[in-house]
């Protein structure tokens, strides 16, 4: 009865409401976390200390190099027609502006299609992205791309609508990706409501002028740390189950739910096998990846590390989007360990929770499933994910430690079980 | 063998009881 232990352990029992107050007091305690930051030092000298006061296997930190890209003051202000301040966050890995900034007339487009269309007049202006929020996949093109995008029609700097489903004038930052042999040009993103004025402005024919400045500096890669813990397997201990989420965040908000709950939730599982005194046949193994946010730094350097091991990498399991109330697991792998994933999420009928969806998605577990690992994610009500998602929103405050109980639970007992099946997935 | 997974009915039938002893 090994799963309905987990789930009364966790949802009813004494641990209920744990993983919520452990990522609150370490929120609380050491704040946003970007990729090469003092932050993110403390964020994983805490957490290493903490797995092994809680009396985790091999807690173990393994030394990685990631980005070190630091923000510095920044602003921008609508000169004309009228003077009107702009949210923005610039966007990772932009370069700055000139310390007397940069002042330019704006184009204001909603599409790469119009912008080349409209290729003539963007040179040396301010490009604004007014691009309709569709889906994150498809919409984050315009955070990833249009800096580059836009220097390459002679654009002085791009300002970008910001990717959110929901807007209170609140800009969201995320990583950009430069293009080889394109001029670099400063790029932040601004709020919706900002990049639907200009774009009423400009469809009027009224003339508009920004002023942008950036501090924005990229300091040399940084050291820094995959955070490890284990329960080892009493028969096939060389096999492992890997549950994970990132310790790294964006430098704004506090990253409790991008990605401190699915850290902390994964930690949770740990801790809930150990307090049942439970030990499966395989290794459960928790990973805190670092410099995920600027592309899976961390977790790609881990990968091609122990790559040679794939043979003996059961499942690798990621929750990073949101740990809102649950609603099943996604799963990428062959339809033989479909039916038997099925089979497990049945276990989770006490709650409710037992539907196993496709694609599992996580930008650090994904060097594994491309390599033929079978991998999960928990799926979860994100449907307010994208509110608050890289912006100031990110707070404690959107967490909620009913979810967190119950994604702890699905999390654990899938891990769990799994771990101690009898023979590994098929794959 | 299960045409539809590809794996021996039999085997699936002794995981699926395995799992279901986690209940």
């Amino acid at each position: 009865d090994a799963a309905k232990s987990i789930i009364d352990l966790a949802v009813y029992g004494s641990a209920q409401n744990r993983s919520y107050e452990r990522l609150a007091l370490f929120v609380d305690t050491i704040g946003n976390r970007v990729s090469g930051s003092d932050n993110l030092k403390k964020a994983i000298k805490y957490m290493y200390s903490a797995l092994q006061d809680d009396k985790l296997q091999n807690v173990s930190l393994e030394s990685v190099k990631v980005p070190h890209w630091e923000r510095g003051k920044e602003s921008a202000m609508m000169l004309q027609p009228r003077q009107k301040n702009l949210a923005i966050l610039g966007l990772g890995g932009s370069v700055g502006t000139p310390p007397e900034g940069i002042s330019a007339e704006v184009i204001v487009v909603s599409s790469f299609a119009e912008l080349q269309s409209r290729e003539q007049e963007a040179k040396g202006k301010i490009v604004v992205y007014n691009q309709p929020y569709v889906s994150y996949g498809e919409t984050v093109q315009y955070r990833s791309r249009g800096a580059s995008e836009a220097a390459k029609v002679g654009a002085v700097a791009s300002l970008i609508r910001s990717v959110a489903s929901l807007s209170i004038n609140s800009p969201h930052t995320g990583w950009q990706d430069y293009q080889n042999g394109v001029p670099k040009i400063p790029t932040a993103c601004i709020t919706v409501e900002d990049a639907e004025l200009m774009a009423r402005l400009s469809s009027r024919g009224v003339k508009i002028v920004v002023q942008l400045n950036m501090g924005a500096v990229q300091h040399p890669d940084a050291d820094s740390f995959n955070t490890v813990a284990e329960i080892v397997g009493s028969k096939y201990p060389e096999q492992v189950v890997i549950v994970s989420g990132h310790l790294d965040s964006w430098d704004v908000g506090q990253g409790a739910m991008d990605d401190g709950g699915g850290a902390f939730i994964s930690w949770e599982a740990l801790s809930l096998i150990r307090d049942l005194g439970l030990r499966p046949k395989r290794t459960i193994r928790l990973v805190l990846w670092t410099g995920e946010e600027e592309g899976g730094v961390g977790s790609s350097q881990y990968y091609e590390r122990h790559k040679v091991n794939i043979r003996n990498m059961d499942l690798v399991m990621e929750s990073d989007i949101g740990t809102f109330m649950p609603v099943g697991m996604q799963f990428s792998g062959k339809p033989e360990a479909r039916v038997i994933m099925s089979e497990v999420m049945k276990l989770l009928a006490p709650i409710n929770i037992t539907k196993l969806y496709d694609n599992a998605e996580g930008t650090d577990i994904s060097f594994w499933m491309q390599a033929g690992v079978p991998g999960a994610s928990l799926l979860d009500d994100a449907s307010r994910y994208f509110w608050f998602h890289h912006s100031e929103g990110d707070t404690m405050t959107v967490q909620n430690p009913i979810w967190m109980n119950h994604c702890a639970a699905v999390w654990t007992v899938v891990a769990y079980v799994v771990a101690d099946l009898e023979e590994m997935l098929p794959r | 063998t299960d045409s539809q997974h590809g794996v021996s009915s039999r085997k699936l039938e002794r995981i699926k009881e395995e799992v279901a002893g986690y209940k």
